[in-house]
């Protein structure tokens, strides 16, 4: 596993979130639901507490934009780059944006968005990219069915090296 | 037979663009790097992109050649995250 350079994590175990738009792709349950399923997996290891909020401003902003959408780090239109986020920080640092030009699914005729949003919360939580290929951090996508997901020991690993283990395990 | 095929020279200047474009996007292609295409001509800068691109073969675990072989090619051409691979 990789950290970003300094180890930048957030400085609390409670964070927030907020869903500010939704793909066409899917219904809004079926999008609340795999952003709830990605937090758990990071949440079920760490202390940390993923709390939804409606308004204001949350730690961890989600947004779906096309092409050039307000952070400089322009999408690519189908394929290629499928979703980004920012290492912990305040303002824009958590924050993960999806690429609405992609197709996104509950399964795997398009893109999964359970796996690329608990990918792109890793990094909103202070994880870079592993060169393990077996990580849920490694760059490249790959589907593996969700039913059978799991995080790899590197994924862990990383985790509980900014924030510690859970304590109900 | 020996001069390549238009539209082999046209796929060759399309995969280094294409890995211009990765390199500079996920591996910090230093602004000195920039304009490959027209530099790979030249045969200038050609250790700098070629030490890029054996950066992303570590990285990926791929044999370290330097070169753009179909499995580093492969690798580019593949759905990934938008965050950089080299940390900024």
């Amino acid at each position: 596993y990789n950290h970003f350079p300094g180890t930048i994590k957030w400085k609390k175990n409670k964070i927030t979130y907020r869903i500010l738009n939704y793909t066409p792709d899917l219904s809004s349950t079926d999008v609340d639901t795999a952003i709830r399923k990605a937090f758990k997996i990071w949440s079920d290891i760490t202390p940390l507490k993923f709390r939804r909020i409606l308004n204001g401003e949350a730690d961890i902003m989600i947004s779906f934009g096309a092409r050039e959408h307000g952070d400089n780090y322009p999408f690519d239109g189908a394929d290629g780059i499928l979703a980004h986020a920012f290492p912990p920080a305040a303002g824009i640092g958590g924050d993960t944006h999806f690429d609405e030009d992609e197709t996104w699914t509950m399964g795997s005729n398009g893109y999964n968005l359970f796996l690329v949003a608990a990918h792109e919360f890793g990094h909103a939580l202070g994880l870079a990219h592993s060169r393990d290929p077996g990580a849920l951090m490694f760059p490249s996508y790959t589907f593996i069915k969700t039913k059978y997901f799991r995080l790899s020991q590197d994924d862990v690993n990383g985790i509980q090296a900014l924030y510690g283990r859970s304590k109900s395990i | 037979s020996a001069v390549p095929r238009l539209s082999e020279i046209e796929k060759n200047e399309e995969d280094w663009q294409l890995a211009e474009a990765y390199l500079n996007r996920f591996y910090k292609l230093e602004d000195g790097s920039a304009g490959f295409a027209s530099k790979i001509r030249n045969y200038v800068s050609k250790s700098s992109l070629s030490n890029k691109i054996k950066k992303m073969q570590e990285f990926f675990g791929l044999e370290i050649t330097g070169n753009l072989d179909s499995a580093t090619m492969g690798i580019m051409e593949k759905p990934r995250c938008g965050v950089p691979d080299v940390a900024e």
